[in-house]
């Protein structure tokens, strides 16, 4: 479903350049579990953005269901971000002054299929998955980290995408909470999504079933997670 | 140093009441290391938002160094925060369009002391530390996550300051960059520093010597460390 053939990205500040991506190639299959791990700076968020169809590669090309992504124009881009792709940020980029009910059903407002029929208990179901039914109300500056984090899981979720990619989805959640977080994914995996999460929680990693390793902008392994 | 006596902090919304702390009792000795563990939303950032002066507690006293720092004024208890503590904040809190130099180098501008004669050179040294010296130019948002949470661990010691509260400082960071950070860390409690950080990973919980477990705002448990 994933095919990126030599992507690379540069960062221009003035007269540098920082090289984030240096020419990844990268396949990955409908219904599999990736974990992405690496040292910071290594160009993992980078790489998600791509993926997200946040960002444009400076060179290099990523095909997303066959459809050549980086060469689409801005709404068309968009579109297939909207309709295909769940993504939790590292920095959760969470509405301010929006209760976390408003920001769950976000993204049901850009759903033009509109598929889902009642996106107010669709927005209430994510955010109970998550342990958050009693937060419904509550804005961003009124949550705990580990909260506002749950939010953005629950955002993510609630279109049923195709993929998920999940940027650090428990770094700022206790171990107990990281499990229902991660059984979360694994149900979700097990119905057919694809999901591709960085981490740099072992732990974390073992949910998956495939470790890919940046560093330095490049890939320097990608293997099968063993030990499961 | 650290001496709080049935501290709660009660956050009205409307008729409902979240009771963050429920009548917390603690003391910390100058020079100690504490960790502070808990599940997500057991009120770990709410205590230190009150150990670190940016916040007052609903009922119950606290003393800082023999200060009873809760019936201080605005500019009493701001000036106590920005000379005796550095706060890492678990959500970074830089300033956007400001360089990850002249974020280090706030913190300085409000010290009237003067303690610190060249602001510049001590900013530079603070973020070499953390493994920062190619990045001072950088905004926060041509920084990476764990780039980012490092430019605010280099903010807080920048002042050198008689205690440092971190929430879940290596939140975002990978393993090696991790157990850079705590031997800086360890290297400043040797210097004898007080640190209380707040993590939810117990490998890091490890580097302190002595854990205290929050769970529905009380404290459940406070022990040393044992395995070390
Ligand atoms: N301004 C606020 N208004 C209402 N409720 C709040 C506010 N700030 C925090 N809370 C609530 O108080 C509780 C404790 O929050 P706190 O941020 O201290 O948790 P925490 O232990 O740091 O959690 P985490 O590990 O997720 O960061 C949470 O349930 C949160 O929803
Ligand atoms: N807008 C930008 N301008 C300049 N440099 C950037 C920009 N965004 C990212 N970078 C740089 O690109 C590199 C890769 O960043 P990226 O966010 O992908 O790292 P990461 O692997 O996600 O790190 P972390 O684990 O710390 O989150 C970093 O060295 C960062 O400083
Ligand atoms: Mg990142
Ligand atoms: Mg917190």
């Amino acid at each position: 479903v994933i095919e990126i053939k030599n992507l690379t990205r540069v960062f221009k500040m003035g007269d540098i350049a920082v090289h984030a991506l240096r020419g990844v190639n990268l396949n990955v299959d409908t219904g599999e579990f990736v974990a992405i791990m690496g040292a910071s700076g290594s160009g993992k968020s980078t790489l998600m953005n791509l993926l997200g169809c946040l960002d444009k590669p400076t060179s290099g090309e990523y095909f997303l269901d066959g459809i050549k992504v980086n060469e689409l124009n801005g709404n068309a881009f968009a579109t297939i971000r909207n309709e295909r792709i769940g993504f939790i940020f590292q920095t959760f980029n969470l509405l301010a002054r929006t209760s976390a009910l408003e920001n769950v059903m976000l993204p049901l407002f850009y759903d033009r299929r509109g598929r889902i029929k009642n996106p107010g208990a669709a927005a209430v179901e994510a955010l109970t998955r998550v342990g958050l039914s009693d937060r419904l109300e509550h804005e961003p500056s009124q949550l705990s980290g580990g909260q506002q984090q749950r939010v953005a899981i629950a955002r993510a979720l609630v279109n049923r995408p195709a993929i998920i990619l999940a940027d650090e989805p428990t770094g700022n959640l206790d171990s107990r909470t990281s499990v229902e977080v991660m059984s979360v994914f694994q149900n979700l995996n097990d119905q057919g999504i694809t999901i591709i999460l960085v981490t740099h929680e072992p732990d974390i990693a073992l949910y998956a079933r495939r470790v890919v390793e940046l560093r330095d902008g490049l890939i320097r392994r990608d293997s099968p997670v063993t030990g499961r």
